[in-house]
Formats: C-alpha cells, sequence, structure tokens
C-alpha cells in the first residue's frame, strides 16, 4: 500500500537534544551519576529513542530523566543554568499511574517542537521519580525575563491542564533550600 | 529568524513512523 509522505523523510527539530539519566548509584558522586545516554536531532529518532525506554513511572525511586539542548547539562553549574530557574510542577504519589507519563511526554514535546514564543529561553526539563512528590521542572535560562518566563509557564499550565497555580523558582534559592521551601519569583 | 515549529498533535502523529 501506499506509504504518507511524512513517514518518508525525517523531520529536523530546531534543536539537538540530549537524553540524561541520572542513577542514584550511592558509590558515585552526583555529577558521576549523571549520565548523558544519547542525542536526538529528528523527531523519529526522538520516538526510535521514546520508545525503546522505560516510562517515567516505572523508573525507580531516586531516578531522573533530564532532556536539555546539546551543550547544556541538567545541573545548575552549567553556564546556561547558572542565572536561571525552573517551573515546578509536583505531582502526588496517587497521580503517577495517571499523570506522570503524559505531562512528561507533553512537555518533551512542547520543547523539542519550540511551542513556546520564548523557545530561545529553554534550556531543558528534568523529571525527578521520588518517594513522596514525583517532580517536573522546566529549566530556564534567565530569571529576570519576566514576560518570557510567564509566556512559558502559562503554556505549560494552558497544554497540560493544570488548574491549580505553579511556581517559578531561581535554582541559586533551590540550591540553599528543599524545593517546599523555597520561595516563587512568579505564580501563574 | 526562522524556527522549525511542530505542534503536539503533528509530532503525535509521526509516533508510529516506520
Amino acid at each position: 500500500g501506499e506509504i504518507p509522505l511524512d513517514f518518508t523523510i525525517k523531520h529536523p527539530l530546531q534543536n539537538t537534544w540530549s537524553l540524561w539519566f541520572y542513577d542514584n548509584d550511592r558509590t558515585k558522586t552526583w555529577e558521576e551519576n549523571q549520565i548523558e545516554l544519547t542525542t536526538f536531532d529528528c523527531v523519529e529518532d526522538f520516538w526510535r529513542l521514546y520508545h525503546h525506554i522505560k516510562q517515567p513511572s516505572e523508573l525507580r525511586q531516586g531516578h531522573d530523566y533530564a532532556v536539555f539542548k546539546q551543550g547544556i547539562r541538567p545541573m545548575w553549574e552549567d553556564d546556561a543554568n547558572k542565572m536561571g530557574g525552573r517551573w515546578l510542577i509536583s505531582l502526588e504519589k496517587k497521580q503517577r499511574n495517571s499523570d506522570l507519563d503524559r505531562f512528561w511526554l507533553d512537555v518533551i514535546l512542547l520543547l523539542i517542537g519550540e511551542n513556546f514564543d520564548h523557545s530561545e529561553e529553554i534550556c531543558g526539563a528534568v523529571v525527578n521519580v521520588r518517594g513522596k512528590l514525583d517532580k517536573i521542572g522546566v529549566w530556564t535560562a534567565d530569571t529576570s525575563k519576566q514576560q518570557a518566563n510567564l509566556e512559558i509557564g502559562r503554556k505549560l499550565k494552558e497544554s497540560l491542564g493544570i488548574h491549580g497555580k505553579i511556581g517559578f523558582q531561581l535554582h541559586r534559592d533551590t540550591m540553599v533550600k528543599h524545593s517546599s521551601a523555597t520561595k516563587n519569583l512568579y505564580t501563574v | 529568524g526562522t524556527r522549525i515549529v511542530y505542534e503536539r498533535s503533528y509530532l503525535m502523529s509521526l509516533r508510529q513512523s516506520p
């Protein structure tokens, strides 16, 4: 039968993205546990990767995935993140089976599809699988760009269908306090 | 400049591409 034209070509992405995995091996340092698994620069390679790996809900607690623009490490210390922050979406344990995986996929699709007006401010996204609260963070480069960060937050809420408020935290505040005690610079 | 933008629905439609 006929193959749709869209299935015969590769669709390039605006950016090349890296998938990272945080291993949580107690014998290693935090940095050593951050593993850059692979990169992808077209839609087809993203889907091939996505279908190959476990969903966040299947990961053991203490593990993370991160999807960041190539060259940006998923850590505060990276030059691209030093002046930045994150929109934080917290999920209760009961949401692990209903919302975690679809929120994570929708966040990645927003990122790689450049669906924010201010996509240039996006560094990447992280999903933390934890005991009490799972977290998804969308990291941006410059906390002083109010309009850009607010646009990103509103787009996230709208696309994921989140009804409650979400907050934006500076990395330098999160560094010194646990995320639940960190003040929000912005809220939408 | 120009930017390559894909909406969610289009990305999802390519999910089953061989």
